[in-house]
């Protein structure tokens, strides 16, 4: 996966996004757009696969939007020895869906994502509404890791976040992260827009032969929000 | 060439059990494709211990989410095992 949040040069963020796995057919042939509604008004909004309810992306109307990028360590049953034995620990997706329903503002949604048990490792990558807000959570099962803030990482209008710990060099057969910074770079801040963006996240190699869903969205303006089923 | 997701609306004003059917019914071939992926994403040896979680699955999920998935397995006509396990297959196979 690859998740990238920038800052335009009139101060709205933006969040983009590839979401790549294993069995592409199946999961293009069952993904969706879902507005969670309550009262008849969107609360927030989720590209998910049928069947699946939690959230790998989505999106809360004038507050913030996450995404999820997988951090493979461990083992397998660490991950369901948390589930059984921390009744507190939560699924990522159900934890992404939890926030995105119960989190007013970009600053609470942090907060829970950072400090709630989570049944694996992960990248949370959040965008805010206002000026500045951006950051990817290096998330360890029990407790963060690292909180990467927008602002830290040059050159302090965009981060990139693969599927790496952002603090090491990512592998050369599976390097994401340079091919999608140089083309942000090349689109530059003053460019930034829904098809830019989704220019920045047909990049090859960030537009791969596991890429399933790309997706353009903005808490402050959530009408853009645009998804495409990818069929690289 | 790329295509727009189907959209839909899932009314949280409903009870859990009721809000998905209308989204899975459209996916037919949505239980026979869940088999295939949970075959070969999961490590064999975590089906018992997912299986232990689908069968005591109020105690290690949020009632709300137990109860979308008995919905959506209800409506599909499939096991809710293999629900629980799709669900869960995300963070399984993170490592």
């Amino acid at each position: 996966c690859t998740s990238i949040v920038c800052q335009d040069s009139k101060g709205q963020i933006w969040h983009a996004r590839n979401l790549d796995y294993s069995y592409g057919d199946i999961l293009r042939s069952i993904t969706i757009k879902v507005d969670f509604q309550k009262g008849g008004q969107t609360v927030y909004t989720g590209v998910t696969f049928a069947g699946y309810v939690g959230l790998l992306t989505g999106q809360r109307p004038q507050a913030f939007t996450v995404t999820v990028d997988e951090r493979d360590q461990g083992q397998w049953w660490m991950n369901l020895l948390i589930a059984i034995l921390d009744q507190t620990a939560k699924p990522l997706s159900l934890l992404v869906r939890d926030v995105l329903a119960t989190s007013p503002t970009y600053a609470d949604a942090v907060e829970v994502l950072s400090s709630t048990d989570t049944e694996a490792d992960a990248y949370f990558i959040v965008g805010g509404a206002k000026s500045g807000e951006g950051v990817v959570i290096t998330k360890s099962r029990i407790g963060a890791d690292d909180l990467w803030y927008m602002n830290e990482a040059a050159p302090g209008w965009f981060v990139v976040e693969t599927n790496y710990d952002h603090w090491v060099l990512p592998p050369t057969d599976d390097n994401r992260r340079d091919p999608a910074v140089n083309a942000m770079k090349a689109m530059g801040q003053g460019n930034i827009s829904v098809t830019s963006l989704y220019n920045v996240i047909s990049t090859h190699p960030v537009l791969n032969n596991k890429t399933v869903y790309s997706i353009v969205m903005s808490a402050a303006q959530p009408t853009a929000l645009a998804s495409w089923i990818r069929t690289p | 060439q790329d295509s727009t997701p189907q959209a839909f609306t899932v009314n949280l004003d409903l009870a859990p059990a009721q809000r998905w059917g209308h989204v899975v019914i459209k996916f037919s071939k949505l239980a026979k494709d869940a088999h295939k992926v949970i075959a070969s994403l999961v490590p064999e040896d975590a089906i018992p211990l997912v299986e232990e979680i689908g069968s005591e699955l109020d105690s290690y999920l949020p009632l709300e989410y137990a109860d979308e998935m008995r919905g959506i397995a209800t409506a599909m006509n499939a096991s809710l095992g293999d629900i629980v396990l799709v669900n869960l297959a995300y963070d399984i196979t993170a490592f």
